[in-house]
């Protein structure tokens, strides 16, 4: 009765996303895992392979986009009935915090569900992505109508999970996977995110959140890939300073994604 | 337009809350800063001070309070058309997550969100409260359905704000502070979580996610409480576990809230 809304609907008329070839949504079910930061990152490593790459915040009340790759003035411009999405280093980028800071609205999203769902479908369909190899999709927290507007109406090839060693992490992110098992999406790969800080002075290790479940997490679940990422200071750093670690140190261990 | 939906509706026949003397909402806006961990331990102080407290965990799609204070075998009781709240040294709690423990579905909430907000207004307004000082709302990331609901339908006295110190967080943090004051709830302290981490080995302070922007917070909204608490083993270890820290630790330094 729960999941009786998971049905998939036939995929609409997004016209925006009629020559993309594979849709990849980055998730996880709990908030400040790092989703936003591995979605970015994921984007412009497939990026400097050089596939054609795009990248959507799908967060509307909390957009981070804006602030992982600033823009100085940002103005979406209209073609037509199509949104220009914006260009950096070759990928493609669209967030509603883009949207809201072109049109000098910088306040909350106080909006319930229907309103954000229209939001979605407007800024993700009518955004004219062009030709892509791939669309990152970076998906807000929990399993609800953002989730299931796109997981109905958007044609997703993919899922890639972000969690960190936290207990609470982890019931989350199973919740997160079956979602995605709910709407066909295949999960193929787990990130686990802060596994570790590394003390720059003594190089002690701590596992400050703990041992983490990374392996109970692919046993269960059959996952093949799955990666750890250390807490580092240049990774909050550059995103602070709106630009992607794979950008500003391409040689950093966490972009050997 | 966007905040249009704010404006507060009459507080509705919650009568559970009848007996209830203060609500605290404990929010951020941003997932994943430490909400659950705040207002899970602001409860067990406050109620070690001889207060009666009652703990209500708001998030439905990532419930946190099971795994932060476990029980063995969960099972609600209904004592008329209300609802038993459990029992944890003294401090009253419910979450969705004992709910659905209590029924045995452990799978994620695919919902919209009229659901969602049925099911806070039966979980909060049915839970039979009674005698309280204080209320802790621990609430969930974003400005949708759940806090619009809690907003217009809940007298919640004051707001109590986390964030950690990365920018992210500040942007996120800025829109749930202005969230709380379109609902007309003033938001009385500010904590930043994770503002450092000490090395135990060399006892180097490391800000790992940066210096953060406490004093702009504070001068920007005119807090006058403000706290900083380190990112500890021992907060997560214990949290994993489902016992509080004020509990567990009684002389640690984050529990001096
Ligand atoms: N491994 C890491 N080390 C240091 N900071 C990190 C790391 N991963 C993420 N962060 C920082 O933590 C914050 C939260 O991450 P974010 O990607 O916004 O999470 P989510 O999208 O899951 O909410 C960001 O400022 C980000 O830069
Ligand atoms: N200061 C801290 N040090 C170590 N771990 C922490 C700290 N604060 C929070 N945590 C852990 O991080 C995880 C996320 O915190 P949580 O309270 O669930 O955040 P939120 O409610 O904002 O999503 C929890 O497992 C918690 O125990
Ligand atoms: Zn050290």
């Amino acid at each position: 009765e729960m999941t009786a809304q998971a049905i998939k609907q036939k995929p609409t008329q997004m016209k925006g996303l009629e020559k993309v070839r594979h849709i990849i949504a980055v998730g996880s079910g709990k908030g400040g895992v790092g989703k936003s930061m591995v979605a970015t990152n994921l984007a412009f490593s497939l990026s400097k392979t050089g596939a054609k790459v795009g990248l959507f915040d799908a967060d509307i009340y909390g957009p981070s986009l804006p602030t992982m790759v600033g823009f100085e003035n940002v103005s979406l411009k209209m073609e037509g009935s199509f949104i220009e999405p914006l260009d950096y280093e070759g990928v493609k980028l669209m967030s509603f915090g883009y949207a809201t800071e072109s049109s000098g609205e910088s306040g909350p999203a106080i909006m319930r569900g229907p309103m954000v769902a229209q939001v979605i479908q407007q800024l993700l369909g009518s955004t004219d992505w062009g030709e892509l190899d791939y669309l990152i999709l970076d998906m807000p927290p929990g399993t609800g109508d953002i989730q299931l507007t796109i997981g109905q109406q958007v044609p997703v090839t993919a899922a890639v999970i972000v969690t960190t060693p936290q207990r609470i992490s982890f019931v989350d992110v199973v919740k997160g996977i079956q979602m995605f098992d709910e709407l066909k999406i295949p999960t193929i790969a787990v990130v686990e995110n802060m596994s570790y800080f590394k003390c720059n002075d003594c190089s002690k290790k701590h596992q400050v959140f703990g041992k983490g479940a990374l392996n109970s997490l692919s046993e269960e679940f059959g996952f093949t890939q799955s990666f750890q990422f250390p807490m580092q200071y240049e990774v909050a750093y550059y995103s602070d300073n709106g630009q992607p670690l794979v950008i500003a140190e391409p040689e950093n261990e966490v972009t050997q994604l």
